[in-house]
């Protein structure tokens, strides 16, 4: 039989936990968060933690905060990747980060961030029918947050429309960056399978090295998101849908001839799977489909109705 | 169907390397 070669150890030196610990704690506020925030609803949950409602005892502007139990994180050196960053860049497509602690003993972290009462994307998607003018507003905001990001050599690696929040009046912000990815010069492509697998592209799901165009890729299925209300295979348990990704490529996308010639292009531009031909943001941005977005209040009344629903 | 509903929300969240079942 043939010998089946061990993958070779990845080089990159794992962090040990003291090392990530230390990491976090530089980077954490001294004090204790609950004597400075009111915690009150649970908005949601994810892989990496919990996100409630809170309230600053002095001041009212109500924050967001990500409490995250450091025992059982796969990755704990991603939360330093994901502080820095949100720490780091700032932008008004991007949930800004406005404090983070760290409690020792009970191994927890908490990340403050402001807080958009608008929802997530998801909820939207979900409940509503968007137009082509409001798809493309969206996908602009969400594309010049990805612009900036690749500018600064950072792939964001799970967009996805539950990680795009939106508030009342129609603000658009991209968020959890637990799992971007930097790229310094030499190591400008990555492998680790990182991502969520209805979403990933077909060099992440076929293990080649990828980079930034990871994104748009998800960005295109995020668009068939908010035509269709879920993204492809959903119905399909993870691994059929990373084997449907990685041997069909595009997916079929339902009366895709009856959107707009525009739209159309648009969504071949980002779901081509030769990375090389597929477009980047700067090319998205100057696509004549951004020229139909409409006014971003007219999402307004998409997020009331989802709430309601 | 609450099983069935945590699957379903299950299957939207992020993964990080590869999972058990690849």
């Amino acid at each position: 039989a043939e010998v089946i070669q061990r993958r070779p150890k990845s080089q990159k030196k794992n962090m040990s936990d003291d090392e990530i610990n230390e990491g976090l704690r530089s980077l954490a506020s001294p004090g204790d968060p609950t004597s400075k925030y009111t915690v009150s609803k649970k908005l949601g949950a994810g892989a990496s933690g919990c996100v409630y409602m809170a309230k600053p005892k002095e001041g009212d502007a109500v924050v967001a905060i990500k409490s995250m139990d450091l025992t059982n994180q796969p990755k704990k050196e991603l939360l330093i990747t994901e502080i820095e960053v949100m720490k780091t860049y700032r932008h008004q497509n991007i949930v800004n980060f406005l404090d983070c602690y760290f409690l020792s003993e009970k191994s927890e972290l908490w990340v403050v961030m402001e807080y958009l009462d608008g929802g997530a994307l998801t909820d939207v998607v979900t409940e509503t029918i968007m137009n082509e003018g409001q798809i493309a507003a969206v996908t602009r905001e969400c594309l010049q947050a990805l612009n900036y990001l690749h500018s600064k050599g950072i792939i964001h690696r799970d967009i996805k429309s539950d990680n795009v929040l939106l508030g009342m009046n129609g603000s658009v912000k991209l968020t959890d960056f637990g799992f971007c990815a930097q790229l310094s010069g030499d190591n400008s492509k990555r492998q680790t399978m990182v991502g969520t697998p209805y979403w990933m592209a077909p060099e992440v799901v076929s293990r080649k090295h990828y980079g930034k165009k990871v994104d748009v890729w998800s960005m295109g299925i995020m668009i068939i998101e908010m035509l269709e209300g879920e993204p492809p295979y959903l119905n399909e348990t993870p691994l059929k849908a990373i084997y449907r990704i990685a041997t069909k490529g595009k997916p079929e996308i339902k009366n895709f001839e009856k959107l707009s010639k525009l739209l159309q292009n648009f969504i071949d531009r980002t779901l081509e799977v030769e990375v090389d031909t597929r477009a980047d943001t700067d090319e998205l941005l100057l696509h004549d489909f951004m020229k139909c977005a409409k006014d971003l209040k007219t999402l307004r009344p998409l997020i009331v109705a989802a709430k309601q629903a | 169907a609450k099983s069935k509903h945590r699957y379903q929300r299950k299957k939207r969240y992020t993964m990080v390397g590869s999972p058990y079942w690849m």
